[in-house]
């Protein structure tokens, strides 16, 4: 599964 | 989270700190690009707008914050407080050749099509572009203070370590983000000349020059 939103990443 | 994301985002933090640290205690923004420190700041701005409409961890929010905190303070102290030993001259990289395509781009490539997503896809392009300033000035004036190379390690250090944790994070969860990969790499590989020059030169004592 690709990208989730929102983003978790910094 | 995994350990390659934590380190990651740490030695993005070091970066930032270092760099704030150093204008702070020398008093001087000699051989830094503002133009450089702008573009991350509006990075952290246009990434981070979803401080207002979601939260992730306590964590994510105050990296954030903090992030955001540092990039304001550094260029308040550029353009501002120490603006008589801004080096402006040989800071001359045109910027808008860097957000015009860019922003073209967040609007043509991105996952959806909404005002905050767009802004962050912008904020993900921009970012790995956003160090060219610095870099052009360096070559410029063909040489950087051992301070700043340290900046600019930890700063190249963060992405290279996000490239292992996207890795991490496909295998183990499944999870991947086409854009931010993409914009990584080439952030990433940005870096790969600095590097070669950081490690041949700077971990052995010498001061970073290039050759005339």
């Amino acid at each position: 599964h690709a990208l989730t939103m929102p983003h978790d990443e910094l | 989270m995994n350990i390659f994301r934590l380190t990651g985002d740490l030695s993005h933090l070091a970066a930032i700190i270092i760099l704030l640290l150093k204008i702070w205690k020398s008093r001087s923004c000699a051989g830094i690009s503002g133009k450089s420190q702008v573009l991350f700041a509006l990075v952290f701005t246009t990434r981070y707008l979803d401080l207002l409409t979601s939260f992730i961890s306590l964590y994510n929010t105050t990296m954030k914050v903090i992030y955001i905190g540092c990039s304001y303070a550094t260029v308040y102290l550029i353009y501002m407080k120490l603006k008589a030993t801004y080096d402006g001259n040989h800071d001359t990289f045109r910027v808008e050749f860097l957000i015009v395509p860019v922003g073209g781009l967040a609007f043509l490539v991105n996952h959806d099509f909404s005002p905050l997503e767009i802004l962050w896809t912008f904020s993900i392009y921009l970012e790995s572009v956003a160090i060219l300033p610095q870099l052009f000035m360096i070559s410029k004036t063909g040489e950087a203070e051992t301070i700043t190379t340290h900046y600019l390690f930890f700063l190249g250090l963060y992405r290279a370590l996000y490239l292992i944790n996207w890795i991490w994070r496909f295998y183990f969860e499944g999870f991947f983000d086409m854009i931010a990969i993409v914009a990584g790499v080439v952030q990433t590989i940005l870096y790969c000349d600095f590097f070669y020059l950081y490690v041949t030169k700077v971990l052995k004592g010498k001061k970073l020059s290039l050759p005339a």
